[in-house]
Protein backbone atom coordinates (compact mmCIF):
# COMPACT_ATOMS: atom_id res chain seq x y z
CA UNK A 1 0.00 0.00 0.00
CA UNK A 2 1.86 3.14 -1.35
CA UNK A 3 -0.42 5.75 0.17
CA UNK A 4 2.51 8.64 -0.17
CA UNK A 5 1.39 12.15 0.76
CA UNK A 6 -2.59 10.88 0.15
CA UNK A 7 -3.87 10.67 3.85
CA UNK A 8 -2.12 14.12 4.78
CA UNK A 9 -4.36 15.85 1.76
CA UNK A 10 -6.76 17.96 3.00
CA UNK A 11 -10.63 16.87 3.94
CA UNK A 12 -11.72 19.74 1.96
CA UNK A 13 -10.81 18.16 -1.51
CA UNK A 14 -12.95 15.55 -0.55
CA UNK A 15 -15.55 16.46 0.51
CA UNK A 16 -19.53 16.57 -1.54
CA UNK A 17 -20.46 20.51 -1.33
CA UNK A 18 -23.07 21.78 1.20
CA UNK A 19 -25.28 22.91 -1.88
CA UNK A 20 -25.44 19.01 -2.69
CA UNK A 21 -26.43 18.09 0.72
CA UNK A 22 -29.71 17.24 1.76
CA UNK A 23 -30.61 18.68 4.83
CA UNK A 24 -33.35 19.78 7.53
CA UNK A 25 -33.92 23.41 9.42
CA UNK A 26 -33.89 23.15 12.91
CA UNK A 27 -38.01 24.55 13.69
CA UNK A 28 -39.32 21.27 11.13
CA UNK A 29 -41.08 18.73 12.87
CA UNK A 30 -40.45 15.04 12.34
CA UNK A 31 -42.61 14.61 9.73
CA UNK A 32 -41.00 17.04 7.41
CA UNK A 33 -38.22 14.93 8.47
CA UNK A 34 -39.03 12.07 7.51
CA UNK A 35 -40.65 13.44 4.01
CA UNK A 36 -37.04 14.59 3.23
CA UNK A 37 -35.20 11.18 4.50
CA UNK A 38 -37.85 9.20 2.47
CA UNK A 39 -37.63 11.59 -0.79
CA UNK A 40 -33.76 11.57 -0.66
CA UNK A 41 -33.33 8.46 0.08
CA UNK A 42 -30.69 8.90 2.78
CA UNK A 43 -30.80 7.31 6.35
CA UNK A 44 -29.37 10.08 8.07
CA UNK A 45 -28.66 14.20 7.11
CA UNK A 46 -27.46 17.54 8.65
CA UNK A 47 -30.04 19.55 10.61
CA UNK A 48 -29.04 23.04 9.97
CA UNK A 49 -30.40 26.70 11.01
CA UNK A 50 -31.60 29.28 8.65
CA UNK A 51 -27.83 30.82 8.46
CA UNK A 52 -26.52 27.62 7.66
CA UNK A 53 -25.39 26.86 11.27
CA UNK A 54 -25.20 23.26 11.93
CA UNK A 55 -26.61 21.94 14.83
CA UNK A 56 -26.53 18.04 14.46
CA UNK A 57 -28.05 14.90 12.83
CA UNK A 58 -31.37 14.03 12.21
CA UNK A 59 -31.81 10.24 10.83
CA UNK A 60 -34.47 7.28 10.31
CA UNK A 61 -33.73 5.12 13.37
CA UNK A 62 -33.69 8.67 15.53
CA UNK A 63 -37.51 9.17 13.96
CA UNK A 64 -38.84 6.04 14.47
CA UNK A 65 -37.44 5.36 18.37
CA UNK A 66 -38.98 8.47 19.09
CA UNK A 67 -42.43 7.52 17.58
CA UNK A 68 -41.91 3.68 19.43
CA UNK A 69 -45.20 3.24 21.49
CA UNK A 70 -45.55 -0.24 23.25
CA UNK A 71 -46.90 -2.10 20.89
CA UNK A 72 -46.88 -0.29 17.58
CA UNK A 73 -45.43 2.86 16.22
CA UNK A 74 -47.10 5.76 16.53
CA UNK A 75 -46.88 7.78 13.60
CA UNK A 76 -49.77 10.68 14.68
CA UNK A 77 -47.34 11.57 17.10
CA UNK A 78 -44.80 12.25 14.07
CA UNK A 79 -46.44 16.25 13.59
CA UNK A 80 -46.22 17.00 17.28
CA UNK A 81 -42.48 16.66 17.61
CA UNK A 82 -39.62 18.86 16.62
CA UNK A 83 -36.29 17.71 15.12
CA UNK A 84 -34.83 20.25 17.63
CA UNK A 85 -36.40 17.43 19.87
CA UNK A 86 -34.78 14.73 18.65
CA UNK A 87 -31.65 15.28 16.91
CA UNK A 88 -28.30 14.23 17.76
CA UNK A 89 -26.34 16.65 18.68
CA UNK A 90 -22.68 14.89 20.06
CA UNK A 91 -21.22 14.96 16.40
CA UNK A 92 -17.80 15.24 15.71
CA UNK A 93 -17.14 18.14 12.82
CA UNK A 94 -13.61 18.41 10.64
CA UNK A 95 -12.27 21.44 9.04
CA UNK A 96 -11.48 21.65 5.25
CA UNK A 97 -7.31 22.02 6.03
CA UNK A 98 -7.45 18.78 8.41
CA UNK A 99 -5.80 15.58 7.08
CA UNK A 100 -7.65 13.60 5.12
CA UNK A 101 -6.56 10.51 8.41
CA UNK A 102 -8.47 12.63 10.52
CA UNK A 103 -11.28 11.89 8.74
CA UNK A 104 -10.38 8.45 8.52
CA UNK A 105 -10.25 7.96 12.06
CA UNK A 106 -13.38 9.72 12.60
CA UNK A 107 -15.43 7.39 9.55
CA UNK A 108 -14.67 4.64 11.52
CA UNK A 109 -18.04 4.88 13.92
CA UNK A 110 -19.97 7.51 11.86
CA UNK A 111 -20.92 6.78 7.67
CA UNK A 112 -20.31 10.44 7.07
CA UNK A 113 -19.04 13.56 9.27
CA UNK A 114 -19.72 17.84 8.82
CA UNK A 115 -17.58 19.95 7.76
CA UNK A 116 -17.51 23.40 9.05
CA UNK A 117 -15.78 26.88 8.71
CA UNK A 118 -14.52 28.60 11.85
CA UNK A 119 -18.10 30.41 12.49
CA UNK A 120 -19.71 26.82 12.39
CA UNK A 121 -20.95 27.52 8.60
CA UNK A 122 -21.88 23.96 7.28
CA UNK A 123 -19.79 23.72 4.09
CA UNK A 124 -20.51 20.00 3.34
CA UNK A 125 -20.13 16.14 4.45
CA UNK A 126 -16.85 13.63 3.79
CA UNK A 127 -18.06 10.03 3.63
CA UNK A 128 -17.24 6.33 3.86
CA UNK A 129 -17.99 5.89 0.02
CA UNK A 130 -15.60 8.80 -0.66
CA UNK A 131 -12.66 7.68 1.70
CA UNK A 132 -13.06 3.81 0.64
CA UNK A 133 -13.02 4.75 -3.38
CA UNK A 134 -9.28 6.39 -2.35
CA UNK A 135 -8.12 4.08 -0.95
CA UNK A 136 -9.00 1.47 -2.55
CA UNK A 137 -7.60 3.43 -5.33
CA UNK A 138 -4.41 4.09 -3.66
CA UNK A 139 -3.52 0.22 -3.29
CA UNK A 140 -4.44 -0.82 -6.77
CA UNK A 141 -2.19 1.43 -8.44
CA UNK B 1 0.83 2.75 4.27
CA UNK B 2 2.23 -1.12 4.87
CA UNK B 3 -0.06 -3.26 4.58
CA UNK B 4 1.71 -6.03 3.94
CA UNK B 5 -0.43 -9.14 3.23
CA UNK B 6 -3.60 -7.74 5.52
CA UNK B 7 -5.42 -6.95 2.34
CA UNK B 8 -5.03 -10.55 1.17
CA UNK B 9 -6.44 -12.07 4.62
CA UNK B 10 -9.55 -13.96 4.15
CA UNK B 11 -12.94 -12.26 4.76
CA UNK B 12 -13.82 -14.54 7.29
CA UNK B 13 -11.49 -13.03 9.96
CA UNK B 14 -13.01 -10.12 9.60
CA UNK B 15 -16.88 -10.53 9.55
CA UNK B 16 -19.48 -10.49 11.90
CA UNK B 17 -21.20 -13.54 12.58
CA UNK B 18 -24.57 -14.48 11.42
CA UNK B 19 -25.69 -15.14 15.11
CA UNK B 20 -25.49 -12.04 16.05
CA UNK B 21 -27.02 -9.99 13.15
CA UNK B 22 -29.95 -8.99 13.28
CA UNK B 23 -32.44 -10.12 10.56
CA UNK B 24 -35.70 -11.26 8.78
CA UNK B 25 -37.82 -14.17 7.47
CA UNK B 26 -39.16 -13.53 4.16
CA UNK B 27 -42.76 -13.95 4.64
CA UNK B 28 -42.76 -11.07 7.18
CA UNK B 29 -45.09 -7.93 6.27
CA UNK B 30 -43.39 -4.70 6.25
CA UNK B 31 -44.34 -3.88 9.73
CA UNK B 32 -43.06 -6.31 11.41
CA UNK B 33 -39.33 -5.37 9.42
CA UNK B 34 -40.20 -1.64 10.33
CA UNK B 35 -40.51 -3.37 14.14
CA UNK B 36 -37.12 -4.96 14.01
CA UNK B 37 -35.29 -2.00 12.41
CA UNK B 38 -36.68 0.35 14.88
CA UNK B 39 -35.42 -1.77 17.48
CA UNK B 40 -31.95 -2.67 16.80
CA UNK B 41 -31.27 0.93 15.31
CA UNK B 42 -29.91 -0.59 11.80
CA UNK B 43 -30.95 0.88 8.52
CA UNK B 44 -30.61 -2.10 6.75
CA UNK B 45 -30.53 -5.79 7.59
CA UNK B 46 -30.55 -9.28 5.96
CA UNK B 47 -33.32 -11.12 4.63
CA UNK B 48 -33.34 -14.97 5.12
CA UNK B 49 -35.47 -17.79 5.46
CA UNK B 50 -36.65 -20.56 7.33
CA UNK B 51 -33.36 -22.59 6.46
CA UNK B 52 -31.18 -19.43 6.62
CA UNK B 53 -30.17 -19.12 3.08
CA UNK B 54 -30.07 -15.58 2.11
CA UNK B 55 -32.68 -13.44 -0.14
CA UNK B 56 -32.02 -10.11 -0.15
CA UNK B 57 -31.68 -6.92 2.22
CA UNK B 58 -34.63 -4.91 3.45
CA UNK B 59 -33.80 -1.32 5.04
CA UNK B 60 -36.03 2.06 6.28
CA UNK B 61 -35.90 3.79 3.12
CA UNK B 62 -36.95 0.75 1.02
CA UNK B 63 -40.20 0.86 3.10
CA UNK B 64 -40.45 4.22 3.38
CA UNK B 65 -40.25 5.01 -0.26
CA UNK B 66 -42.71 1.57 -0.87
CA UNK B 67 -45.60 3.24 1.86
CA UNK B 68 -44.90 6.87 0.23
CA UNK B 69 -48.21 8.29 -0.81
CA UNK B 70 -48.93 11.42 -3.35
CA UNK B 71 -49.79 13.59 -0.15
CA UNK B 72 -48.35 11.94 2.99
CA UNK B 73 -46.71 8.52 4.13
CA UNK B 74 -49.62 5.92 4.22
CA UNK B 75 -48.66 3.76 7.03
CA UNK B 76 -52.01 1.90 7.25
CA UNK B 77 -50.02 -0.20 3.84
CA UNK B 78 -47.23 -1.20 6.03
CA UNK B 79 -49.74 -4.24 7.27
CA UNK B 80 -50.50 -5.40 3.63
CA UNK B 81 -46.88 -5.32 2.07
CA UNK B 82 -44.79 -8.46 2.36
CA UNK B 83 -40.16 -8.20 2.80
CA UNK B 84 -40.65 -10.53 -0.03
CA UNK B 85 -42.32 -7.67 -2.31
CA UNK B 86 -39.80 -5.07 -1.27
CA UNK B 87 -36.61 -6.21 -0.53
CA UNK B 88 -33.51 -5.59 -2.42
CA UNK B 89 -31.98 -8.92 -4.26
CA UNK B 90 -29.72 -7.18 -6.41
CA UNK B 91 -27.01 -7.56 -3.82
CA UNK B 92 -23.58 -8.64 -3.83
CA UNK B 93 -21.95 -11.57 -2.09
CA UNK B 94 -18.65 -12.68 -0.83
CA UNK B 95 -17.67 -16.14 0.38
CA UNK B 96 -15.08 -16.47 3.86
CA UNK B 97 -12.05 -17.26 2.03
CA UNK B 98 -12.48 -14.64 -0.42
CA UNK B 99 -9.49 -11.84 0.04
CA UNK B 100 -10.28 -8.78 2.10
CA UNK B 101 -9.38 -6.54 -0.67
CA UNK B 102 -12.51 -8.32 -2.53
CA UNK B 103 -14.85 -6.85 0.57
CA UNK B 104 -12.94 -3.28 0.10
CA UNK B 105 -14.15 -2.82 -3.40
CA UNK B 106 -17.54 -4.38 -2.56
CA UNK B 107 -17.56 -1.89 0.29
CA UNK B 108 -17.25 1.48 -1.71
CA UNK B 109 -20.64 1.33 -2.95
CA UNK B 110 -22.50 -0.72 -0.31
CA UNK B 111 -22.30 -0.58 3.93
CA UNK B 112 -21.82 -4.02 4.54
CA UNK B 113 -22.03 -7.13 2.62
CA UNK B 114 -23.37 -10.40 3.33
CA UNK B 115 -20.96 -13.26 3.26
CA UNK B 116 -22.99 -17.24 2.32
CA UNK B 117 -21.17 -20.58 1.77
CA UNK B 118 -21.23 -22.34 -1.22
CA UNK B 119 -24.85 -23.48 -0.20
CA UNK B 120 -26.10 -20.06 0.24
CA UNK B 121 -26.58 -20.55 3.85
CA UNK B 122 -25.81 -17.01 5.50
CA UNK B 123 -22.66 -16.90 7.59
CA UNK B 124 -22.28 -13.06 8.52
CA UNK B 125 -21.71 -9.56 7.07
CA UNK B 126 -18.59 -7.62 6.51
CA UNK B 127 -19.03 -4.21 7.67
CA UNK B 128 -17.51 -0.49 6.85
CA UNK B 129 -16.78 0.14 10.09
CA UNK B 130 -14.62 -3.39 10.82
CA UNK B 131 -12.41 -2.37 7.48
CA UNK B 132 -12.03 1.11 7.83
CA UNK B 133 -11.19 0.32 12.00
CA UNK B 134 -8.36 -2.50 10.34
CA UNK B 135 -7.12 -0.12 7.90
CA UNK B 136 -6.56 3.00 10.42
CA UNK B 137 -4.54 0.19 12.41
CA UNK B 138 -2.76 -0.09 9.29
CA UNK B 139 -1.68 3.04 8.72
CA UNK B 140 -1.10 4.34 12.46
CA UNK B 141 1.83 2.04 13.31
N1 LIG C 1 -28.60 8.30 -3.95
C1 LIG C 1 -27.56 7.45 -3.81
N2 LIG C 1 -26.74 7.20 -4.85
C2 LIG C 1 -25.68 6.37 -4.73
N3 LIG C 1 -25.36 5.72 -3.59
C3 LIG C 1 -26.14 5.92 -2.54
C4 LIG C 1 -27.27 6.79 -2.56
N4 LIG C 1 -27.84 6.79 -1.36
C5 LIG C 1 -27.09 5.96 -0.60
N5 LIG C 1 -26.08 5.42 -1.31
C6 LIG C 1 -25.10 4.44 -0.84
O1 LIG C 1 -25.54 3.92 0.40
C7 LIG C 1 -24.64 4.33 1.42
C8 LIG C 1 -25.39 4.57 2.70
O2 LIG C 1 -26.33 5.59 2.53
P1 LIG C 1 -27.02 6.21 3.81
O3 LIG C 1 -28.13 7.07 3.37
O4 LIG C 1 -27.34 5.10 4.79
O5 LIG C 1 -25.89 7.09 4.52
C9 LIG C 1 -25.40 8.28 3.90
C10 LIG C 1 -26.22 9.53 4.21
O6 LIG C 1 -26.67 9.46 5.56
C11 LIG C 1 -25.17 10.63 4.10
N6 LIG C 1 -25.16 11.24 2.77
C12 LIG C 1 -24.43 10.87 1.69
N7 LIG C 1 -24.64 11.70 0.64
C13 LIG C 1 -25.51 12.65 1.10
C14 LIG C 1 -26.11 13.84 0.50
N8 LIG C 1 -25.87 14.23 -0.75
N9 LIG C 1 -26.96 14.56 1.27
C15 LIG C 1 -27.21 14.21 2.56
N10 LIG C 1 -26.67 13.12 3.16
C16 LIG C 1 -25.84 12.35 2.44
O7 LIG C 1 -23.90 10.02 4.29
C17 LIG C 1 -24.06 8.62 4.54
C18 LIG C 1 -22.92 7.87 3.93
O8 LIG C 1 -22.88 8.07 2.54
P2 LIG C 1 -21.98 7.16 1.60
O9 LIG C 1 -21.97 7.78 0.26
O10 LIG C 1 -20.68 6.88 2.28
O11 LIG C 1 -22.71 5.72 1.55
C19 LIG C 1 -23.94 5.57 0.87
C20 LIG C 1 -23.78 5.17 -0.59
O12 LIG C 1 -22.73 4.25 -0.73
N1 LIG D 1 -25.70 -0.55 17.76
C1 LIG D 1 -24.64 0.10 17.27
N2 LIG D 1 -23.50 0.18 17.98
C2 LIG D 1 -22.42 0.84 17.49
N3 LIG D 1 -22.36 1.45 16.29
C3 LIG D 1 -23.47 1.41 15.54
C4 LIG D 1 -24.66 0.75 15.98
N4 LIG D 1 -25.58 0.88 15.01
C5 LIG D 1 -24.99 1.60 14.03
N5 LIG D 1 -23.73 1.92 14.35
C6 LIG D 1 -22.81 2.71 13.57
O1 LIG D 1 -23.53 3.36 12.53
C7 LIG D 1 -23.11 2.82 11.29
C8 LIG D 1 -24.25 2.75 10.33
O2 LIG D 1 -25.25 1.90 10.81
P1 LIG D 1 -26.42 1.45 9.86
O3 LIG D 1 -27.47 0.79 10.66
O4 LIG D 1 -26.84 2.63 9.00
O5 LIG D 1 -25.76 0.42 8.83
C9 LIG D 1 -25.31 -0.84 9.31
C10 LIG D 1 -26.39 -1.94 9.30
O6 LIG D 1 -27.24 -1.75 8.18
C11 LIG D 1 -25.56 -3.21 9.10
N6 LIG D 1 -25.22 -3.85 10.38
C12 LIG D 1 -24.13 -3.64 11.16
N7 LIG D 1 -24.13 -4.45 12.24
C13 LIG D 1 -25.24 -5.21 12.12
C14 LIG D 1 -25.83 -6.29 12.92
N8 LIG D 1 -25.26 -6.76 14.04
N9 LIG D 1 -26.99 -6.85 12.51
C15 LIG D 1 -27.58 -6.41 11.35
N10 LIG D 1 -27.09 -5.42 10.56
C16 LIG D 1 -25.95 -4.83 10.94
O7 LIG D 1 -24.34 -2.81 8.49
C17 LIG D 1 -24.32 -1.40 8.27
C18 LIG D 1 -22.93 -0.90 8.44
O8 LIG D 1 -22.48 -1.13 9.76
P2 LIG D 1 -21.19 -0.42 10.31
O9 LIG D 1 -20.84 -1.07 11.61
O10 LIG D 1 -20.15 -0.36 9.23
O11 LIG D 1 -21.60 1.11 10.55
C19 LIG D 1 -22.49 1.46 11.61
C20 LIG D 1 -21.79 1.77 12.92
O12 LIG D 1 -20.60 2.50 12.67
Amino acid sequence: LQAGNFLQSSVGNFIIPSERVAHVQIGNNLEHALLVLTKTGYTAIPVLDAKYQLHGLISSPLILDNIMGMERIEFENLSKLCVEDVMNQEIPTLHANDPLVDGLKLLINHPFVCTVDENKYFKGILTRRVVLKQLNAYIQP
